[in-house]
């Protein structure tokens, strides 16, 4: 289960991190406009719950993070 | 206070976007 979890997690970080940053933007949030039914303010407020520390850079660790707690409802760590 | 956040909206948000990113995922069989 974890390790599904993760690979999808990772998955997901992916579809979000075009270039391969190793983080997501709000920017690269905003180009997934179009792709998923979303408007650019859900998909800022995503960003935003996603980015725990608020510093604008969305890594795989807080991704998952995020991920997990919509799974389970649980906070990790 | 920037931790106190809308925990309903917000997961409901979240909750839209990991749906829509598992059902762009699982597209086709």
């Amino acid at each position: 289960g974890q390790y599904t979890m993760l690979g999808k997690a990772h998955e997901f970080f992916r579809i979000c991190d075009i270039e391969d940053k190793g983080y997501i933007t709000r920017h690269d949030m905003q180009r997934l406009h179009g792709e998923l039914p979303l408007s650019l303010d859900e998909l800022t407020k995503v960003f935003d719950t996603l980015d725990a520390d608020g510093n604008g850079y969305l890594t795989l660790e807080e991704f998952t993070s995020g991920f997990s707690h919509f799974l389970f409802g649980d906070k990790s760590q | 206070d920037p931790n106190m956040k809308a925990g309903a909206t917000s997961e409901g948000v979240l909750a839209n976007f990991f749906n829509s990113l598992l059902s762009k995922k699982t597209g086709s069989p």
